[in-house]
């Protein structure tokens, strides 16, 4: 049998920028 | 600090729109605006970035790159920010950025930090947007201070119970087709009633933090049209450079309408 190797972690990267509240300048 | 096997401290991911994060938004930007000297309240634009890192021993560090823009309540309307109206684009809007540091212990945030720069939109934007809007004009410029002077000059004429002072002019445009002025500018009420303000100008000091603020369009050929609002009492920490000249001038920062404001608390 393989054995898989584990997958590596992945970083979670934050959703940036936000939502606009107004309009974008 | 627990002696313990060395823990690396990790940074916490969160998104820009978190509820988590607009929390701490908003607590900067209530921050922000009550701490300004001059100009208008902010309103948050968006969250550009967040950055969340523990604290030695406890806490978390909070760290925010805001997008702002102006209202237009004057820093001395007592309205909340929240209930001011967002100037529209087409106003020559300006825009704040701020990079804020806030500490959360125990579930409440506060204020470390913050660092804002505002400016206006640029005019090549404003005409790409609305070709015939007026852009802002240099608060220094002459057309308009003397726009400030008859403006404020005709609204004590017409109210002999009161004698407001110039504290800072806040915009101004210059228009054409008709050639006009058009000015916004916070005033101070002082002791004294418009005829004391005849007799003796350099005596009419500011009265118990009431401020109040202007509107006016001027005409070239001298048509002035100008409303004010007064309002109640407040503190405000503005402080007072009494020239003895009139018009009173408190706290102006600057004569554009950039301006950057660092503060570590």
């Amino acid at each position: 049998p393989v054995a898989t190797p584990p997958a590596a972690p992945v970083a979670k990267l934050p959703l940036c920028p936000g939502r606009i509240r107004h309009y974008q300048v | 600090i627990p002696v313990g096997p060395f823990q690396p401290l990790l940074s916490r991911v969160i998104d820009c729109d978190d509820p988590e994060s607009e929390e701490a938004a908003a607590i900067a930007v209530d921050y922000i605006n009550s701490h300004n000297l001059h100009g208008y309240k902010f309103a948050l634009n968006s969250i550009e970035k967040i950055k969340v890192l523990p604290r030695r021993p406890t806490g978390e560090l909070f760290l925010l790159e805001l997008d702002l823009l102006q209202t237009e309540c004057h820093i001395v309307n007592p309205l909340p920010a929240e209930n001011c109206t967002v100037r529209p684009i087409t106003d020559h809007v300006v825009e704040g950025e701020c990079d804020v540091k806030l500490l959360k212990l125990d579930g409440s945030f506060s204020m470390l930090s913050r660092k804002c720069h505002s400016k206006p939109d640029s005019a090549e934007d404003i005409i790409q947007i609305c070709p015939d809007c007026p852009l802002l004009a240099v608060l220094n410029d002459t057309r308009v201070i003397n726009a400030v002077n008859l403006a404020l000059a005709q609204y004590n004429g017409e109210h002999e119970d009161v004698y407001l002072r110039l504290v800072e002019i806040g915009r101004a445009q210059i228009l054409h087709l008709p050639d006009s002025v058009s000015v916004e500018f916070a005033v101070v009420v002082t002791n004294c009633s418009g005829k004391d303000a005849q007799e003796h100008v350099d005596g009419c000091l500011p009265e118990d933090q009431r401020f109040g603020f202007c509107k006016a369009s001027v005409l070239t050929e001298g048509n002035i049209t100008v409303s004010c609002e007064v309002y109640g009492h407040q503190t405000l920490c503005l402080k007072f450079s009494i020239t003895g000249v009139a018009p009173l001038v408190i706290a102006i920062a600057g004569v554009t309408h950039d301006h950057l404001t660092k503060e570590h608390l």
